[in-house]
């Protein structure tokens, strides 16, 4: 029996949106220690990686590890059911070929239950080494989905280039050439605000623009991000729960052919 | 030109 409880159900809400344009089906992983994600997009040239704590749930039963395989587009449809401040739990009979969701008012009088059909994926699974990265740049999320989606109206392409003044994002296109740089900051009373840079050496890489684009949909879930990066190697996008989890984007730079 | 590889070929099998 898997059985699982957030109080903030909208955390599934959100985490979908960050999903959802990337992975169509996927399989989830339950286990006593909680639940994760490992996906790639279907060009296999992104992987996405969601962790989410057992600790993160109210009440939290996983009584053996299992694979469950959803469809996602479903997954957001069922999710339409819920309001946004409901409590939203999540069951699963190791017997049965469905989960239920539960959806529940924080007032307690209205209550929903939605059951889906389970589906059997056959997925690969890569082994996400620990990296000691060359750059590691934290900036507030909204500050990275601005910067993405405005390079995106000018070009395909964005260089990302970490030195110790700072972050580059260039691109070029038919309109022209746009280079935005963010530079370290930390004077801002808030640390959500501040823009910082570890650098072990600079770097610069280049990447598929849209691919950040469908990333920065996960900007609801954390007011920082990270963008780590090392020599041609993929870059890693984190959008981090507190101490909930974390969800990862993986993304192979485009190299010289 | 850049080449796009795909994310497998940095990362092993499981």
């Amino acid at each position: 029996m898997f059985e699982a409880k957030l109080i903030q159900g909208n955390l599934i809400k959100k985490i979908m949106e960050g999903l959802k344009d990337l992975v169509t089906e996927a399989n989830f992983d339950l286990s006593p220690g909680g639940v994760s994600l490992q996906a790639m997009d279907s060009s296999h040239v992104a992987l996405v990686a969601l962790m989410l704590r057992g600790d993160a749930f109210e009440n939290y039963r996983c009584d053996r590890p299992r694979s469950i395989g959803m469809n996602l587009v479903n997954l957001s449809k069922v999710l339409k059911c819920a309001g946004n401040d409901d409590t939203m739990t999540l069951k699963a009979d190791d017997t049965q070929n469905n989960i239920t969701l539960v959806f529940e008012s924080q007032a307690e009088d209205k209550y929903a239950e939605v059951q889906m059909e389970l589906m059997d994926i056959d997925s690969e699974h890569l082994g996400i080494p620990d990296n000691t990265y060359d750059a590691i740049v934290k900036m507030p999320s909204a500050q990275f989905s601005q910067i993405v989606k405005d390079l995106s109206s000018i070009g395909d392409t964005v260089t990302v280039s970490v030195t110790k003044d700072g972050i580059t994002f260039s691109t070029s296109g038919d309109v022209g050439t746009a280079h935005i740089t963010c530079k370290q900051n930390t004077s801002m009373e808030k640390e959500a605000d501040h823009t910082t840079v570890n650098l072990e050496h600079p770097v610069t890489l280049t990447f598929a623009l849209r691919y950040f684009v469908t990333f920065a949909k996960s900007t609801s879930l954390s007011h920082q991000m990270s963008i780590s990066l090392s020599k041609e190697l993929p870059v890693m996008v984190e959008y981090a729960m507190g101490d909930m989890g974390h969800i990862r984007f993986y993304l192979a730079p485009k190299i010289d052919d | 030109p850049k080449g796009q590889p795909p994310i497998s070929s940095f990362f092993a099998r499981a």
